[in-house]
């Protein structure tokens, strides 16, 4: 049988593969954008995402773990609808 | 299922919207049907109704946007953030709005309408395997014309049912080439184009010459948007592939996965990617417009999102098929509206039809290429366009109603009428359950509006047409796939179309013209067929092009229906008179359903 070839991967320009933003970095812009956190709890630096992260999973019916966990990072990835979950 | 703080609702039932604009990822008549079966999911289950309108005060405006689109709260490039609405009100609330950096389509891959081939204008079928390779785009392979086609059906290998793809190759749109095709090379400030080009605009439109000068003949029309190959993201969002495209030295005429990790599929946007470096995503699934439409809809009638993973209102996307509302979804809009005066509520069957294809509004083909893609067409489609109309008919109202109905009942307060047919010998105009007769024997006499049930209790509250045998006094109505057909009290039906020869491509009647001799011609949208009242079943091969048979009319009229010998092509709120003389069909009217003919 052929020698399996190695594919090649090349770098795309502007390939925006996945976005820059840390696990961390895209759950406090989540939370933020769909009503879990107001501002002033944006600019904690010791921000604990915890009670964020618990009241995010109670909404959407995850296990409420208070962690960012792969089946909340999962959510947080999927496509969705912008009006915010929670407040006005 | 959550409301808007206080119960934020609409304090009136007849719901109005207006599609302010579209995505170039649909052909329009697949986005307005979408938004149609998205509000009647609504409707189903509610007290509510849905009218469309052309104007800015309607209630709920729809719109596609991109980034910050002057709502203060701006999209976000493709997937991520889908689609917004606002809660019930005045100005901006009520108002839903779409990201058209994503690609729309119905949750199943890009929709493209085919013209000519031998697939009756069915869309195409991505991927689809031709000479045992798969293709996720038209293609010009097995051509030596670069007019692009594809299958229609998973494999063309063993099917062979093809079309051709929307190309300037084909026909151009709008523009002053009168839909003609584009000719390459052509002239323009003195340079040549061998392809679509934007030049010369600043809104990024591709445009074309269709003579081989455009400096001397200034003919030009507008390049049809071809979604399967327009690419998203990437450094070249927006251009379209171009195949072949070399990448490391090999040629591919499809797009691949080669040089990526995740397996997405890509192409280049010029010949040659090692050189250029220009690229983009091949177009994927979609997201599907009416799912969202419906979700977005609920929050435009007072719904915010529930924590029910499997309800309509769930914040994430998710594609399914099938009716869309959840039990917890029907409760939340029955809290705010109450149930419909239909039946015990149970949430729509509604399934996604198959896209209708839209054939080009200006190009009417002289003789459509019969041939294979693997052999030249024997004649491509040409032609001028069909002569219809420009502009709405000026005809205004010529005379106040004689009586003043309370709003609801006054059918000159009526948009678009579900049907309309004359039977014994008067006018029925049919909307939502009820209908009026308008009859002129003894002078004009308008009356009504009377339920549709007390006088035939097995009809539903939406027809699409209704035709009386002149001959046998039958009558036919028709919705959705169904046939009733009434002889006196007694009903047979309903029936499903197939019952007359109709296939499942063909969703609905928009009308029946009697011919004589126990003869009709039935009518689906831009085609018809023989109809044999006796038999009633349809002559399958007699299958014919609206506009090959009735030049002059819109080729998306919703109702057809013969009056005092004539034909009556409906469209929006407009009909278009056809007479025969000496066996040719002539437009010789254009007027207002309600000014004209109710004589509103």
């Amino acid at each position: 049988a052929p020698h399996q070839r190695q594919p090649t991967f090349v770098t795309f320009p502007r390939d925006l593969r996945t976005s820059n933003l840390t696990n961390i970095e895209l759950a406090q812009e989540y939370l933020y954008r769909y009503g879990y956190t107001r501002a002033a709890e944006m600019q904690g630096e010791k921000l604990s995402l915890r009670p964020a992260l618990l009241l995010l999973q109670k909404q959407l019916s995850l296990p409420q773990t208070g962690e960012l966990d792969s089946k909340t990072l999962e959510a947080i990835r999927t496509p969705r609808c912008g009006v915010p979950d929670l407040g006005k | 299922f959550q409301t808007f703080e206080g119960d934020l609702k609409w304090h009136h039932h007849n719901i109005t919207y207006w599609i302010q604009n579209y995505s170039e990822d649909l052909p329009r008549d697949v986005i307005d049907d979408a938004f149609a079966r998205a509000f009647a999911a609504w409707s189903a289950v509610t007290p509510l109704t849905f009218t469309r309108v052309h104007s800015r005060d309607a209630d709920i405006v729809i719109q596609f946007g991109v980034a910050e689109h002057g709502d203060g709260y701006p999209f976000d490039g493709k997937d991520g953030l889908l689609a917004h609405a606002f809660p019930p009100g005045p100005g901006i609330q009520g108002d839903a709005h779409f990201d058209d950096e994503e690609l729309w389509s119905l949750g199943k891959g890009v929709v493209v309408p085919t013209y000519f081939g031998n697939a009756d204008g069915a869309p195409c079928h991505f991927p689809f395997t031709f000479e045992g390779r798969s293709y996720v785009a038209c293609t010009t392979d097995g051509r030596s014309d670069d007019v692009p086609w594809c299958s229609t059906t998973a494999d063309y290998d063993t099917d062979r049912q093809f079309g051709f793809c929307p190309s300037e190759r084909l026909y151009t749109q709008h523009g002053t080439g009168d839909g003609k095709p584009c000719v390459f090379p052509f002239m323009f400030e003195g340079r040549s184009y061998s392809s679509c080009t934007t030049e010369g605009r600043s809104d990024g439109y591709r445009w074309c010459a269709t003579t081989a000068n455009y400096d001397q003949d200034k003919l030009y029309g507008f390049c049809p948007t071809r979604a399967d190959s327009t690419v998203i993201g990437g450094n070249s969002a927006g251009e379209l592939c171009v195949f072949p495209f070399v990448f490391l030295g090999k040629e591919y005429s499809s797009c691949t996965s080669e040089g990526r990790s995740d397996g997405r599929l890509w192409c280049a946007t010029t010949s040659n990617f090692d050189s250029d470096k220009k690229w983009g995503f091949c177009p994927d699934q979609g997201y599907s417009l009416f799912l969202v439409a419906a979700h977005e809809f609920g929050h435009a009638l007072g719904l915010d999102h529930s924590s029910v993973p499997e309800a309509l209102m769930y914040p994430m996307y998710r594609y399914l098929e099938g009716s869309p509302l959840h039990e917890d979804d029907v409760k939340g809009i029955q809290h705010l509206y109450g149930p419909g005066p239909k039946p015990d509520p149970r949430p729509p069957a509604t399934t996604t039809p198959k896209p209708q294809p839209t054939a080009p509004a200006t190009v009417c083909p002289t003789a459509p290429p019969t041939a294979y893609p693997s052999e030249r067409p024997t004649v491509g489609p040409t032609g001028a366009p069909s002569a219809g109309p420009t502009g709405p008919p000026t005809a205004g109202p010529s005379q106040a109603p004689t009586v003043s109905l309370d709003p609801t009942e006054d059918p000159c307060k009526v948009n678009i009428f579900d049907a309309i047919a004359e039977i014994q010998n008067s006018l029925h105009f049919f909307k939502d359950g009820r209908y009026w007769r308008l009859s002129e024997r003894r002078g004009r006499q308008l009356q009504g509006p009377f339920p549709i049930a007390s006088k035939w209790p097995a009809l539903p509250a939406k027809l699409d047409s209704a035709f009386e045998d002149p001959v046998s006094k039958k009558i036919f109505f028709f919705s959705g796939r169904q046939v009733w057909v009434y002889t006196g009290a007694s009903v047979l039906g309903p029936r499903r179309l197939d019952k007359l020869g109709l296939g499942s491509d063909v969703s609905h009647v928009t009308g029946v013209l009697p011919r004589g001799g126990g003869k009709a011609l039935l009518f689906s949208r831009e085609r018809f067929w023989r109809f044999d009242l006796k038999m009633q079943t349809v002559d399958s091969q007699s299958v014919t092009p609206v506009d090959r048979g009735f030049p002059g009319v819109p080729w998306n009229t919703h109702d057809i229906f013969q009056y005092r010998d004539k034909a009556y092509f409906c469209q929006d709120r407009f009909f278009w008179r056809v007479s025969f003389w000496n066996e040719v069909n002539q437009v010789d009217q254009v007027g207002y359903v309600t000014y004209d003919i109710l004589k509103c």
